[in-house]
């Protein structure tokens, strides 16, 4: 008996590890481990060996939270996304995956160039545009992003675009002016759509800590964001952040980042990453 | 915060009173608990907390401090001495120029750094130039061509149609022809894990033979910032870190993580998107803030 109890804590650290190691947080692996333990004392649990896949559904259940095609079917034409995140994380890169994914279904595809401040980031997205085949509403470096957002709205409106996507620009989540600035965009764009924009993804990087939690509250906060894409999932990183993010604020995880090319995205999937987690 | 949850694990021990295994056992839970939340990697955590016991048992309570109090100086002291107290300069060549490469992850802040450090060099009364070697990213070249322009540097960007290897050669040659005393590499993210990538940064490095070689790094990075450090220190044996981003509220545990991983020093900070200066790496300050 003595030996079983040494299996099991052997088996319970090894699966603290892995989900610490997975960026999940101390907070969220603590409930999880504390769950687990309970049910062991209780027998609901047979064996030590049952806990692994015990905690992936547990994980998938959490990560099953709103489905992904519900948005968009109840509204006239332009469907309007806004991307929203810190810097680097992966917003206009993103964008182009969505608008290759919207013009391979016969979409017609607007990509609003809202970062007018970072240097080539007008030019980025409009090289995006060209390989995507999207059309970019762009006005010069350094004017108002909110002025951006207004004429492409127009444009999609008057020239009947299926969907705008808006890049806003990076910004650190604790920059209070910049956040600002990110609200009144999304108070324009509704001025000119009432009940745009219909979705807000926000871009997390999945090699980010702690730190996501942050991010995706005080976005959240700022604007109405619906769901998130996490990126750079092909790397080493687990992305583990967006559970806690995902059972605390109720936001849903809507694609993948994969890669760096425009076909690198997919739709979330919580039984995958669910499983990857323990690979 | 730590220091509150130190004073109530302490509350009944008292001045005279020795550190022993029992009593700062809960202690050190608590500051695992603080590493981890700052994202510490969980195994450079496992190593610090021991190195914290083996210096905390048998030390007397101070009659100046509450036992909470020591503890967390000895924490802090272990932290600081970890991070690295030397201040760590900038290499520059026995002949000019001096080649100056930088690398990391994807998004990190490789480009804007670039800038930053070429703005630098130039108030300094050096002669940099800036060599656009990411030909894959879309506009990185105008990226760092609108860079160079604001802060009067010369980009040296022989376009998308040669490959970064031959950019960043040719790049020196021009540099030595034209009285250019520091060249900066400004080279594409990538994975740590990307095989032809990684071959492609020694590439470039056997060819331009760099005095820094610097990681990128983004001080938000979590638990994979070990993986990454160490794939790039195995693999180009860096000469140091820039840790970006630290003007936001990540506790960048991963500064611990990084140099625990390849004792190769942080040199500099980046703490804003404009292009003010990189900041000199504080190892007091960044404890602090890993402590929270
Ligand atoms: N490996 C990988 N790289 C990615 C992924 N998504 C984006 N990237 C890369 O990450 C870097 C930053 O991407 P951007 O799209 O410019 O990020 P951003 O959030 O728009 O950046 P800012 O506008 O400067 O805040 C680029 O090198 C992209 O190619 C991904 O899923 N995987
Ligand atoms: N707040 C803040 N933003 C930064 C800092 N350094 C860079 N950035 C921003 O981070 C984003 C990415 O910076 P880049 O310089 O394009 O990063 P990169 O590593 O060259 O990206 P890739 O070439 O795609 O790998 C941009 O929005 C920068 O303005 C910093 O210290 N603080
Ligand atoms: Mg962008
Ligand atoms: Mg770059």
């Amino acid at each position: 008996l003595g030996e079983r109890k040494d299996i099991t804590s052997e088996i319970l650290d090894d699966l603290e590890e892995l989900l610490l190691l997975s960026d999940i947080g101390v907070t969220t692996t603590m409930r999880i481990m504390n769950g687990l333990r309970d049910k062991l004392r209780k027998n609901e649990i047979r064996d030590a060996c049952f806990v692994r896949g015990f905690i992936r559904s547990e994980i998938e259940s959490i990560l099953n939270y709103g489905s992904i095609d519900t948005l968009w079917e109840d509204h006239d034409p332009p469907h309007i996304i806004m991307v929203v995140g810190v810097n680097g994380v992966g917003k206009t890169t993103t964008i182009a995956k969505l608008a290759r994914h919207y013009r391979d279904q016969g979409k017609t595809v607007f990509l609003a160039a809202g970062d007018t401040f970072r240097a080539g980031a007008i030019q980025q997205l409009q090289e995006w545009g060209k390989r995507v085949n999207a059309e970019v509403i762009s006005q010069a470096e350094g004017s108002d992003p909110s002025a951006v957002a207004w004429d492409a709205v127009a444009a999609a409106k008057s020239r009947h675009a299926d969907i705008l996507i808006i890049d806003t620009a990076g910004r650190l989540h604790t920059q209070f002016n910049l956040m600002e600035e990110l609200k009144k965009v999304h108070r324009v764009v509704g001025k000119n759509m009432p009940g745009a924009p219909h979705e807000i993804l926000l871009v997390l990087d999945a090699t980010t800590g702690q730190n996501a939690v942050a991010q995706a509250r005080l976005f959240s906060e700022a604007v109405r964001v619906t769901g998130i894409a996490l990126t750079k999932l092909d790397g080493t990183a687990k992305g583990g952040i967006v559970i806690s993010i995902v059972n605390d604020l109720k936001l849903p995880v809507r694609y993948i980042g994969i890669g760096e090319r425009m076909d690198d995205l997919r739709d979330f999937d919580p039984r995958t990453f669910a499983a990857a987690l323990f690979e | 915060n730590l220091t509150d949850r130190l004073q109530s694990v302490f509350k009944t021990l008292r001045g005279h009173a020795k550190l022993t295994e029992g009593n700062i056992a809960e202690a050190l839970r608590e500051v695992r608990l603080a590493l981890l939340e700052a994202d510490v990697n969980f195994k450079v955590v496992k190593r610090f907390i021991n190195q914290v016991q083996e210096r905390a048992v048998g030390k007397e309570v101070f009659k100046s401090l509450t036992p909470g109090q020591q503890v967390i100086k000895i924490v802090h002291e272990e932290l600081v001495d970890l991070l690295g107290r030397e201040k760590a300069a900038m290499v520059r060549a026995p002949m000019p120029p001096t080649v100056v490469m930088l690398v990391g992850l994807q998004g990190s802040g490789k480009t804007t750094s670039c800038a930053k450090l070429a703005k630098t060099f130039k108030k300094e009364g050096r002669q940099p130039m800036l060599v656009a070697a990411d030909i894959y990213r879309p506009a990185a070249i105008d990226q760092l061509k609108t860079l160079g322009t604001q802060i009067d540097v010369p980009v040296y960007a022989p376009g998308t149609d040669i490959n970064p290897v031959e950019i960043c050669e040719s790049g020196l040659a021009a540099a030595k022809r034209e009285g250019i005393d520091t060249v900066i590499l400004d080279t594409a993210g990538r994975l740590h894990i990307d095989r032809a990538l990684m071959d492609e940064l020694r590439n470039i490095k056997s060819k331009t033979n760099p005095s820094e070689i610097l990681l990128v790094a983004d001080a938000m990075t979590g638990q994979d910032a070990v993986n990454i450090a160490q794939s790039f220190n195995n693999d180009l044996d860096i000469s140091g870190v820039i840790l970006t981003k630290l003007d936001g509220d990540a506790r960048g545990g991963a500064a611990l993580s990084i140099k625990s991983v390849t004792g190769k020093p942080i040199k500099l900070v980046g703490m804003g998107e404009k292009l003010d200066p990189l900041e000199v790496f504080h190892p007091d300050r960044m404890a602090s803030r890993i402590l929270g």
